[in-house]
């Protein structure tokens, strides 16, 4: 699955709610 | 790319107009974050828009739709918030999800990970769909990590610092996502 295959499959939910949340992984620490 | 945007702060309600434009071999991806600082805490939202691939450009318009349905509802049902409030992890280090529903919600957690990839936390075996009660909970769950039962232990890329992002969908109804690989 592909986030773009993913938002297509949710666009008619109108019910549903995304939260997305974004972290990094630093190699150097 | 490029990007302009704009942030209108009125109340509860955040507009957040931009646009951007990829060049032509850009990215299909784009990923937009921006950081609003809430009763000191910093929250930090992303937004993510595929681009249409025929096209270099586009707007904000669906997400755009998508924060101010939000802000008219005035309340957030579902929040999430990291364990590191800065979302900089280092190799090896463990985190986990904080989840704040007000009203009762079907959850499924992803991660898409830095191939683009989409797997699913949850619901997954040991935790069946179910709608969770209002409240706060965490995934993993406290007991399990402590236990050693489950833990998310983050690692990077090769030599290159990895960005990564856990996607919560949650909905009143059930969403079969049953085929996301676990």
């Amino acid at each position: 699955t592909t986030l773009r295959q993913l938002y297509q499959r949710l666009q008619p939910q109108p019910d549903a709610e995304l939260s997305l949340i974004a972290y990094q992984v630093d190699p150097h620490c | 790319p490029t990007m302009q945007t704009a942030l209108q702060r009125s109340g509860a309600e955040v507009l957040i107009n931009g646009s951007y434009q990829t060049t032509p071999e850009g990215s299909r991806v784009v990923w937009l974050a921006w950081h609003i600082a809430q009763q000191r805490l910093l929250t930090q939202l992303s937004a993510a828009i595929p681009t249409p691939v025929e096209s270099g450009s586009a707007t904000l318009n669906s997400y755009r739709t998508a924060l101010i349905r939000r802000a008219e509802s005035r309340r957030t049902p579902t929040q999430i918030t990291l364990n590191k409030l800065s979302g900089h992890y280092c190799r090896g280090e463990e985190a986990w999800v904080d989840i704040r529903l007000t009203e009762p919600r079907y959850l499924t957690l992803l991660t898409l990970g830095a191939d683009n990839s989409v797997t699913r936390y949850t619901p997954n075996r040991l935790q069946p769909s179910r709608r969770e009660p209002a409240g706060a909970l965490q995934f993993p769950p406290a007991a399990w990590r402590s236990q050693q039962k489950m833990n998310l232990t983050l690692y990077p890329l090769p030599g290159q610092l990895t960005h990564e992002q856990f996607l919560l969908i949650s909905s009143r109804e059930l969403l079969d996502l049953s085929d996301i690989p676990v």
